[in-house]
């Protein structure tokens, strides 16, 4: 199956 | 002291029913480059991003950088009040917690100011790497509102997949399943009607329909709309706000478990 990702798995906090 | 005023006041209507179905609340900046708001929905599944350049503003006054923070609702019910004609001018002044929208008809007849209290948001700014993408489509923004609204009513996701072929769209569901290919096409009367394909390499990449059709809602600032793909990167899907700026719109691919 396909799992939803985040966006925050790619974009970090500044 | 912040005024900001935008002679093409539509192009701020139709940036609010752009977002506002994807976020509630969202802190809009004011800075010298100009007015931007970095905002997630709730699930932190897709961000969006928007940018209007000062430049593009008639008279554009920010004294020093401000964060306001506002329910998106609440402000798409303020600027419905503005007529498709106006000049929308915003104020603030410096530690209110309030907003002012101006909105002046075209002939000077009609001016209305609007106040709306402001709000705290707590919210994280996220860093976007600049990047390079495997794929990049440009085609006319109303043909892609039509792919996800169609496919939309057989499946939940949507598997775009650029090849030297085209650029493919996928579902499946339970009645069914459907194919768009949509081919590099540039032999067309207006430039706006083109689907102009840039490939450095295949990618296919798997995204949930609900969150596309959401962005769709900016159909109406541009007749073109470019969608940005890499493997293992959000795609990010970017309309134009006249020569002014952009929303972008960044969605978490779903991946294999």
């Amino acid at each position: 199956g396909c799992k939803q990702s985040t966006i925050t798995k790619y974009f970090g906090k500044v | 002291m912040l005024e900001l005023r935008l002679v093409q006041g539509s192009l701020l209507k139709k940036v609010l029913e752009a977002i506002k179905e994807l976020v509630t609340d969202a802190n809009f900046d004011c800075s010298a480059t100009g007015f931007s708001l970095q905002a997630m929905d709730s699930s932190h599944v897709a961000l969006v991003a928007l940018l209007l350049r000062s430049e593009g503003f008639e008279h554009y006054r920010c004294d020093r950088n401000l964060s306001m923070g506002m329910n998106l609702n609440n402000v798409s019910k303020m600027l419905r009040c503005a007529g498709n004609d106006d000049i929308i001018t915003l104020k603030a002044d410096d530690g209110s917690d309030t907003v002012t929208f101006m909105f002046e008809s075209p002939n000077q007849d009609k001016i209305a100011d609007f106040e709306m209290k402001l709000m705290d948001i707590d919210s994280e700014h996220l860093g976007i790497p600049e990047a390079e993408y495997h794929a990049i489509v440009k085609m006319p923004s109303a043909e892609f509102a039509r792919i996800c609204k169609d496919l939309s009513s057989i499946g939940d996701t949507v598997v775009i997949s650029v090849t030297k072929e085209g650029v493919k769209f996928s579902t499946r569901g339970d009645i069914g399943n459907a194919n768009i290919v949509c081919r590099q096409n540039t032999t067309v009367d207006k430039p706006e009607e083109a689907t102009i394909i840039e490939m450095q390499e295949p990618v296919s990449l798997t995204f949930a329909l609900r969150y596309m059709n959401s962005f769709t809602k900016a159909t109406p600032l541009s007749n073109t709309v470019t969608i940005s793909l890499s493997s293992e990167l959000p795609v990010v899907v970017e309309y134009k706000v006249a020569d002014m700026g952009y929303i972008r719109f960044y969605l978490a691919p779903k991946i294999e478990d």
